[in-house]
C-alpha cells in the first residue's frame, strides 16, 4: 500500500 | 494526532460552520459559489467511502459524517431553500474543466489501481482545485463579504496546517504521501493571493475588494 499510514487523516 | 493536524481539522470545521451560519443568519447565499460547494460534496463523498470498509476512531467517523452531511446541507441551502439569493450569473466557472482532467489524473497517478483507491485519489486532486469557482466568483465581482473572507481564510488554513502536519509526521513517524503532499501544496498555493488580501485588508477592518 502506497499510502504510508496516513489513512487516519481526513 | 499532533497539534497541527488537530488545528487543521478545527480550521476546516470552523470554515464549514462559518459558511452555514452566514447563509442561515442572513437568509442569503449571495457571493457563495454553488459550484465549489457541489465539488466539495463530490470530494467528501468519494473520499469517505472508507466509512463502509474501515473503522479508525469515533472522532474520525464523526468528522467524516459531518463533512459529508454539511456539504449536502450547504447545497440544499444554495440551490433550494435560498435559491432566490443565489448569484448564478456570477457563478460561471465550468465544473467539467476541473472534474474531467482530475478524473483522468486519478486513473493515471495513484497508489493502487483499485476502485476505492482511485476514488480517494480523485477526491484529493479534486479538493485541491475545488475552490477555484469560488475564487473566480470573487474575482469576477471584485469583492467578498467579510464573513465570506473569514470562511475562505479558515478553509485555506486547513490544508496549510495539514502540510505542517505532514512535515511533522515525516520527521517523527516516517510517514509521507506524495499524492496528498503535492495536491495539498497546490491547494494552499491557490489561496496565497487571497491570504495576502485577507491580511492586508480584512484584518485591518476593511472589506475585501480587488483592484479594478
Amino acid at each position: 500500500d502506497g499510502r504510508n499510514g496516513l489513512k487516519d487523516e481526513l | 494526532m499532533n497539534v497541527f493536524r488537530l488545528s487543521g481539522d478545527v480550521s476546516h470545521l470552523l470554515a464549514i460552520l462559518i459558511l452555514l451560519m452566514k447563509i442561515w443568519k442572513t437568509r442569503s447565499c449571495a457571493g457563495i459559489s454553488g459550484k465549489s460547494q457541489i465539488l466539495f460534496a463530490l470530494v467528501y463523498t468519494t473520499r469517505y467511502l472508507d466509512l463502509f470498509t474501515s473503522f479508525i476512531s469515533p472522532y474520525n467517523t464523526a468528522m467524516k459524517v459531518f463533512f459529508i452531511a454539511s456539504s449536502y446541507a450547504t447545497i440544499y441551502l444554495i440551490y433550494l431553500k435560498f435559491k432566490a439569493t443565489y448569484d448564478r450569473n456570477h457563478d460561471t466557472f465550468r465544473m467539467e474543466f476541473l472534474v474531467l482532467p482530475v478524473l483522468v489524473l486519478a486513473f493515471v497517478v495513484n497508489h493502487d489501481f483499485t476502485p476505492l483507491e482511485i476514488l480517494w485519489t480523485f477526491s484529493i486532486y479534486l479538493e485541491s482545485v475545488a475552490i477555484l469557482p469560488q475564487l473566480f466568483m470573487v474575482s469576477k465581482t471584485g469583492q467578498a463579504e467579510t464573513i465570506t473572507s473569514h470562511y475562505l481564510f479558515a478553509l485555506g488554513m486547513y490544508r496549510a496546517l495539514y502540510i505542517v502536519n505532514w512535515v511533522y509526521r515525516y520527521y517523527f513517524e516516517g510517514f509521507y504521501d506524495l499524492i496528498a503532499i503535492i495536491a495539498g501544496v497546490v491547494q494552499t498555493v491557490l489561496y496565497c493571493d487571497f491570504f495576502y488580501l485577507y491580511v492586508t485588508k480584512v484584518l485591518k477592518g476593511k472589506q475585501l475588494t480587488l483592484p479594478a
